[in-house]
C-alpha cells in the first residue's frame, strides 16, 4: 500500500509544470524514503532528477518500492481537476495498474475521486559521479528566468562564465549579441535576492538555450536557483522545493566541434 | 562552432 498526502496541491501541480516540457512520461519511484524520479529527455541531452522526502509530506505511507510509470500529460489533465486550496492524496496498491488522486478542499466539502492507469516504462536509471564543482552560484530563480528568456532571442545557445567577481551570460546570433553581468551581492535585506558565488575555479560553459528555458518552468518553486558548473562537465540547475525536497536538472554542455 | 554532446558522455547506465 503506498499513500501519500500533501496539503497544498499547488506544490505537485507546480512540480508537474516544472518536468512536463521535457518528459512526456516518467516513472515516480516510491519507497520509504520518499519519491523519486530520474529521466532524460528523448534527445538525452538533459536529465530530470526530482526527490520528494517522505518526512516532507503531510502523511506517507509506502509498504513496497513501488515504481509508477505515468503519461505525465494525463498527469497534468487529472491535476488540473484540483482546486489550489485542495489537499491531494495519492494511493496505489501493491502491484498496482492504476493510481488513484483525491483530492479535498478545505473542510471537505467536496471530495474528488480520480484514477488513473499505470504504464510500463523502461526505466533508464544513469549513475551521476559525485563531483567537486569549480562555481556555485546562488541566485533569484526569477532573475534567472528573465535571462534566460532575453538571451534565447539572439541565439540558440548561451555561455555562462563564472569568476569570483561574478558571473556573465552571454550570447550571440545574427541579430546581434547580448551580455548579462550580475556581480555577487554585498548585502542584502533577503536572502532570497542574494547573488552569492562560491568560487573554486573560473569557468567558461556553452548551453542550449531551449533546455534552460525549459528548466526555468520549475521558477515557482522556489526563490532562488543554484547553478553547479565544472569544466566540461553537465551543469547543475537546481531549485530546492521548500522543505519537501528538490528538482535537479542536468544539461549536457555544448563543445568546440 | 559548437556541437551539442549527449549525457550518455558523462553519466553511465546503471
Amino acid at each position: 500500500m503506498f499513500e501519500a498526502r500533501l496539503v497544498q496541491s499547488a506544490i505537485l501541480k507546480k512540480v508537474l509544470e516544472a518536468i512536463k516540457d521535457l518528459l512526456t512520461e516518467a516513472t515516480f519511484d516510491c519507497s520509504d524514503s520518499g519519491i523519486q524520479l530520474q529521466a532524460m529527455d528523448n534527445a538525452h541531452v538533459s536529465l530530470v532528477s526530482l526527490n520528494l522526502r517522505s518526512d516532507g509530506f503531510d502523511k506517507y505511507r509506502c509498504d513496497r518500492n513501488l515504481s509508477m510509470g505515468m503519461n505525465l500529460g494525463n498527469m497534468t489533465k487529472i491535476m488540473k481537476c484540483a482546486g489550489a486550496e485542495d489537499t491531494v492524496t495519492m494511493k496505489a496498491q501493491d502491484n498496482a495498474d492504476v493510481v488513484a488522486f483525491m483530492f479535498e478542499s478545505k473542510n471537505q466539502e467536496k471530495v474528488s475521486d480520480y484514477e488513473m492507469k499505470l504504464m510500463n516504462l523502461d526505466q533508464e536509471h544513469l549513475g551521476i559521479p559525485e563531483t567537486d564543482y569549480s562555481c556555485i552560484v546562488k541566485m533569484p530563480s526569477q532573475e534567472f528566468a528573465r535571462i534566460c528568456r532575453d538571451l534565447s532571442q539572439f541565439g540558440e545557445s548561451m555561455a555562462i562564465s563564472c569568476t569570483k567577481e561574478g558571473v556573465k551570460f552571454s550570447s550571440a546570433g545574427d541579430i546581434g549579441s547580448a551580455n548579462i553581468k550580475l556581480a555577487q551581492t554585498a548585502n542584502v535585506d533577503a536572502e532570497e535576492e542574494a547573488v552569492v558565488i562560491e568560487m573554486q575555479e573560473p569557468v567558461s560553459l556553452t548551453f542550449a538555450c531551449r533546455y534552460l528555458n525549459s528548466f526555468t518552468k520549475a521558477t515557482p518553486l522556489s526563490a532562488q536557483v543554484q547553478l553547479s558548473m565544472s569544466a566540461d562537465v553537465p551543469l547543475v540547475v537546481e531549485y530546492k522545493i521548500g522543505e519537501l525536497g528538490h528538482i535537479r536538472y542536468y544539461l549536457a554542455p555544448k563543445i568546440e566541434d | 562552432k559548437r556541437k551539442q554532446v549527449s549525457l550518455l558522455n558523462f553519466f553511465k547506465k546503471s
